[in-house]
């Protein structure tokens, strides 16, 4: 029920193409970080530490920009939680 | 049990390897040479946490780290507070999200790949899991992978090990008020700190089994408790209770390896059987023996966990006899708490001797109790088993200025009275410690003793005499023969 919250980080997901691919990409729409996700075959995470960490709005530009990509699958910019800590 | 420190021949090439004094204690960070949870022994047994998944129920594991990407179950992982099925440490309004990343670097980051440490059990695998409050719903996701609670249910019946942080409240908490960490199915787990002290943030709490390690009284940074942090980072800074208990967790995945068929009950036997006193020292709370001689502390349980002990007893462990629970007796008459002095009562039981349900050998005990004041904080509750065991059920909490909730019917446990015969006369005593004269009234009190009903250690194979085991397997003998040689009087008698 309460607004998300957009973070930094954006799940990126290749057609195909290995690490160095996903850092090229990385580097060409200004991403800082990349690192392959274990579990997820050509998924990875891109980290962007020009953008707030939490914020209310999405980064569309950022968002477009991957998903126009031709070599780009799929780009989720991920939602933070109201988590409680106990 | 004394090894030489140059014995150990362990070497890993990860750079935080030599700072985890937690692991091998050569007496870094003006810690005490020795003062560790002894996994080298288990390693060189061969035991690292293969084919075992340990939950880190917290804000989600960083799965990208260097070090742990290797070790994660994303199977195994899924967080119903969020629908998301492998959680990541993402934005909290406040930050705090870096603690599942570490706990889970302590139980299960990679060696020898030149990164950050070594998980105590460095083959194991981690899964990111969510909070407690829905463990119901984890119950029902894939129940062949998952660790379920209610814990005779999960692992096809062998039940779900549960490791708990004792807390971190200090003189003004203690943590069997702590519904997870009071429970008897959950291990709590105490730290201690690497010259074998409490730490300052340390609660007393009747309910702790057992201790490791973490930080808690020096500044020196490198006495804290190091391991993996966030994206892709290291840290030595890890701390409180809540990073002892992934040790524990990680101790308890090298004995399931050793013998995965070990229930719930089994791993606290165990715990309490092979954990030792080592070093650890505290001025208040004194090391004690109890009714069958084991040796206790209020603070820190059985003692410091002891990996090697562990997997060497695991191997050859058979499953402990059933558990049976019997109501003690129970005082349902209101009693007023005087403002001075102290309020006792006694309960004398046969712990159900002669019925189904009667019970021998204890393990948990819980003294159920209702009792209403004009200050909850200053409510002090201590009780005495018939073998003469004191635990402190309840000490003072300043914080707690409560004076409409009291306590209702809540389960204050010990651990204190394992292994005794609980049939004879228990003492409670109920008190005010504070500032200010206080009035209360004490509404029930109901004995639970839960335990089995034949000696459980009597089939464990006995390879060391000098430990618990070969002591408590000698008393129950004994106390065996006893009772043998009364009831053939008895009927010799009775023929005459």
């Amino acid at each position: 029920s309460d607004p998300a919250v957009y973070t930094n980080h954006f799940l990126v997901e290749f057609h195909h193409g290995g690490e160095a691919e996903a850092a090229q990409v990385a580097a060409a729409y200004g991403f800082h970080g990349v690192r392959k996700l274990p579990f997820v075959e050509d998924g990875y995470h891109f980290f962007h530490n020009g953008l707030a960490k939490g914020r209310r709005r999405r980064s569309l530009q950022h968002q477009l920009r991957l998903e126009k990509d031709p070599r780009v699958k799929k780009a989720v910019q991920q939602i933070g939680f109201g988590r409680k800590k106990r | 049990g004394y090894r030489d420190i140059n014995e150990i021949d362990i070497n890993m090439n990860d750079p935080l390897f030599t700072k985890q004094w937690y692991l091998i204690n050569t007496g870094q960070a003006d810690g005490t040479p020795g003062l560790d949870l002894n996994v080298a022994e288990a390693w060189e047994l061969g035991y690292t946490g293969k084919g075992v998944t340990i939950g880190i129920m917290d804000d989600g594991i960083d799965y990208l780290h260097p070090d742990l990407a290797s070790n994660y179950n994303a199977q195994a992982s899924y967080d119903f507070s969020s629908n998301d099925p492998y959680p990541y440490p993402r934005y909290t309004d406040d930050w705090f999200n870096s603690h599942g990343t570490r706990c889970a670097g302590e139980v299960s980051a990679a060696a020898n790949n030149n990164i950050c440490g070594v998980g105590v059990a460095y083959n194991s695998k981690v899964a990111g899991r969510t909070y407690i409050k829905i463990l119901c719903l984890i119950c029902l996701y894939r129940l062949n992978l998952t660790r379920c609670i209610p814990p005779f249910q999960g692992r096809g019946g062998k039940g779900s090990i549960y490791v708990w942080a004792s807390g971190d409240g200090g003189s003004y908490d203690d943590c069997n008020c702590d519904g997870y960490a009071s429970s008897m199915w959950t291990i709590s787990i105490n730290s201690a700190i690497n010259d074998g002290r409490t730490a300052l943030y340390d609660e007393s709490c009747s309910s702790t089994l057992a201790s490791t390690f973490s930080n808690g009284r020096k500044r020196n940074p490198e006495a804290g408790v190091a391991t993996t942090d966030l994206y892709g980072n290291c840290t030595l800074r890890h701390s409180g209770t809540s990073a002892a208990a992934p040790e524990a967790a990680g101790v308890f995945a090298l004995a399931l390896e050793a013998n995965a068929d070990l229930t719930w009950r089994d791993m606290q036997h165990l715990t309490v059987l092979t954990s030792k006193r080592n070093q650890l020292h505290d001025e208040v709370h004194q090391w004690r023996r109890n009714g069958v001689g084991l040796e206790f502390n209020h603070l820190f349980g059985y003692g410091v966990l002891d990996a090697g002990a562990m997997v060497t007893m695991a191997k050859d462990w058979k499953t402990v006899p059933e558990r049976f629970h019997c109501v003690g007796g129970s005082i349902q008459e209101a009693q007023k708490i005087p403002s001075t002095g102290k309020l006792v009562l006694t309960l004398t039981t046969d712990a159900c001797e002669g019925k189904e349900n009667f019970v021998r050998y204890l393990e948990h005990v819980q003294a159920v109790i209702t009792v209403n004041s004009t200050r909850r904080g200053d409510l002090n509750i201590n009780m005495t088993s018939p073998m003469g065991t004191k635990s402190i059920l309840l000490s003072r909490r300043p914080r707690d200025d409560d004076s409409k909730v009291g306590f209702d019917k809540w389960p204050f446990m010990t651990t204190h009275s394992w292994g005794e015969d609980p049939r004879g006369t228990w003492v409670l005593e109920v008190g005010f410690v504070g500032i200010l004269p206080q009035k209360g009234v004490l509404k029930e009190w109901t004995l639970m003793l839960h335990g089995t009903q034949s000696a459980p250690y009597i089939d464990q194979i006995v390879k060391d005499y000098q430990s618990k085991l070969a002591m408590s397997k000698k008393e129950e003998l004994e106390e065996e023969l006893d009772e043998a040689v009364e009831r053939s009087l008895k009927s010799i008698l009775s023929k005459n």
